[in-house]
């Protein structure tokens, strides 16, 4: 799976996703990528998400749309929706994956509860990485 | 508001130091990536935009499960799926279960624009996608002899006596 989230200059955020699903799936299986709430999401007031891992956990607990959520509704910084939905809500299931994460004020967060996860990011304040493990 | 900022994964599977001996490869994909999303914003351009085109080049890269290179099915056929979110307007569009349209990230997007709808799938999917004038191709387009292997070894490793 790979995705991507972004600001523009003018404050609007988007959020993308694209995938060919778990090798061996069965034929027809749809995962969480093409689930609006579930594997991708993005609202102006609140973030831009976009998901990687295990399609049935997502959906089930509509990750996508609930870091969006608790920045909503309880206030959480984008790292602590993100490490919220990873540690609180996904793990404890058994479920694997990770998530990235933007808001509007160009405030971002990668969580992940995998070995690694291919991650970039870059802002215009001159932030620049990319990053695998969990360094 | 004169700021940009782009993030971009390119999954979170089963990656260790031993399979992605490498990584360069990956760390330059990704920066490549990066680079086009940067440039679009820079110069003023949607975020929707950036969003598209950085997965597009994703799609195309065959390092990564996602367009050419993707996974195969049980059945030894590959199946795209792809979805695309405004965070200005809320509006949505996806596409699911698609094995003909090159750059599914592109056809969700038309979804979202064109449609009326927000999840197209399979042969609709894909009659939208010709009709609009999205580049089509042939399934095999998809296949990479690396993915094609990694598919026959699970399967024979899948069997049990």
């Amino acid at each position: 799976t790979v995705g991507c989230v972004a600001l523009d200059k003018s404050g609007n955020l988007a959020a993308g996703t694209s995938t060919g699903g778990m090798s061996m799936k069965k034929f027809g299986r749809v995962g969480d990528s093409p689930i609006i709430g579930a594997g991708t999401y993005a609202n102006n007031n609140t973030c831009a998400v976009s998901c990687t891992g295990w399609g049935e956990f997502f959906i089930r607990n509509s990750i996508a749309f609930q870091i969006n959520a608790l920045i909503a509704f309880k206030n959480l910084s984008v790292n602590e929706a993100a490490d919220y939905v990873i540690n609180q809500v996904l793990t404890p299931q058994g479920g694997t994956g990770g998530v990235i994460v933007l808001d509007a004020k160009g405030n971002f967060a990668f969580s992940f509860n995998t070995t690694g996860m291919f991650r970039a990011v870059s802002k215009s304040d001159g932030t620049r990485f990319i990053k695998m493990f969990k360094e | 508001q004169n700021s940009y900022a782009i993030m971009l994964h390119g999954g979170a599977g089963n990656i260790t130091q031993e399979n992605t001996k490498n990584s360069e490869q990956y760390k330059n994909a990704l920066d490549s990536a990066m680079f086009i999303g940067e440039n679009i914003l820079k110069n003023g351009g949607s975020s929707l935009d950036a969003v598209e085109k950085v997965i597009c080049f994703f799609e195309d890269c065959p390092l990564f499960n996602a367009g050419k290179g993707a996974v195969f099915n049980a059945d030894g056929h590959n199946e795209l799926d792809a979805s695309i979110m405004d965070g200005k307007t809320l509006q949505a569009g996806a596409v699911a279960g698609v094995s003909d349209i090159k750059n599914p990230i592109s056809a969700a997007r038309l979804v979202m624009e064109k449609s009326g709808h927000v999840l197209l799938i399979t042969d609709g999917a894909s009659k939208f996608a010709r009709e609009n004038g999205l580049e089509m191709v042939d399934s095999s387009y998809f296949k990479t002899e690396e993915s094609w292997q990694r598919y026959l070894k699970a399967k024979k490793d899948d069997k049990h006596g």
